[in-house]
């Protein structure tokens, strides 16, 4: 999955 | 990085302070109960992945920040309802929900529900504010405690903004989130005529008045 997908910020 | 969590503890500062402003004087006089109601929003559109969030860190915050406005929503819509002011809250806010609407449509990351959602709140997010600085704008002056709220969650986003330069420099695999940059970019903007007056007055300790 692309970066977009693993959001990690709130 | 330390940006952010300057970031994350400046909104839940800002969730406390309100709060407590509400508790304590028993009144949510000057606060926007139509900006409350679209933080709640916010948050249930861009937590919808909070089943599967990875970090605790995340966690906790999400958790916090959603139940914490189901709470405020509750003393401004229920406990302490005769103090609030329909009259003075008159933002027209399907222009925001329309604005965050159509950009979450045209130009989300990926056609899916959770980004388009995401998109959403985060536009939304950027101008949920405007209906409680209209309020400001039209009450003319704010408690201390109103102006404190403001000021932490203005503070929260903007933040973040040397987050996002700080992660640009040291993650060298880090791409920048435009979305997320460019409606935080936005949303500091539009607080920065009340920063200058929080700024001016507050921190002299006068009261919190518009020009």
């Amino acid at each position: 999955k692309g970066r977009y997908f693993v959001k990690d910020e709130l | 990085n330390i940006f952010r969590v300057l970031g994350d503890f400046s909104h839940l500062a800002s969730i406390f302070i309100l709060l407590h402003k509400i508790q304590q004087l028993k009144s949510c006089s000057g606060i926007s109960f139509k900006s409350q109601v679209l933080y709640m929003l916010v948050y249930i559109t861009r937590y919808l992945d909070l089943p599967w969030t990875s970090s605790p860190y995340n966690f906790i915050f999400k958790v916090l920040f959603i139940s914490s406005e189901l709470y405020i929503i509750y003393l401004m819509a229920r406990a302490y309802k005769p103090t609030n002011d329909p009259n003075l809250d008159t933002f027209h806010v399907e222009f925001l929900l329309g604005f965050a609407g159509l950009l979450a449509l045209l130009f989300p990351y990926k056609y899916t529900i959770l980004e388009v959602f995401w998109a959403f709140s985060i536009w939304l997010e950027s101008v949920a504010i405007l209906p409680q600085l209209f309020m400001l704008q039209r009450t003319g002056e704010a408690e201390a405690m109103t102006a404190h709220y403001i000021a932490a969650l203005g503070m929260y986003r903007a933040l973040y903004i040397p987050n996002w330069i700080y992660r640009y420099f040291s993650e060298p695999t880090h791409k920048v989130d435009t979305i997320a940059v460019t409606a935080g970019i936005l949303q500091t903007i539009l607080y920065s005529d009340f920063f200058w007056i929080y700024y001016t007055k507050v921190m002299r300790g006068e009261k919190f008045k518009l020009p």
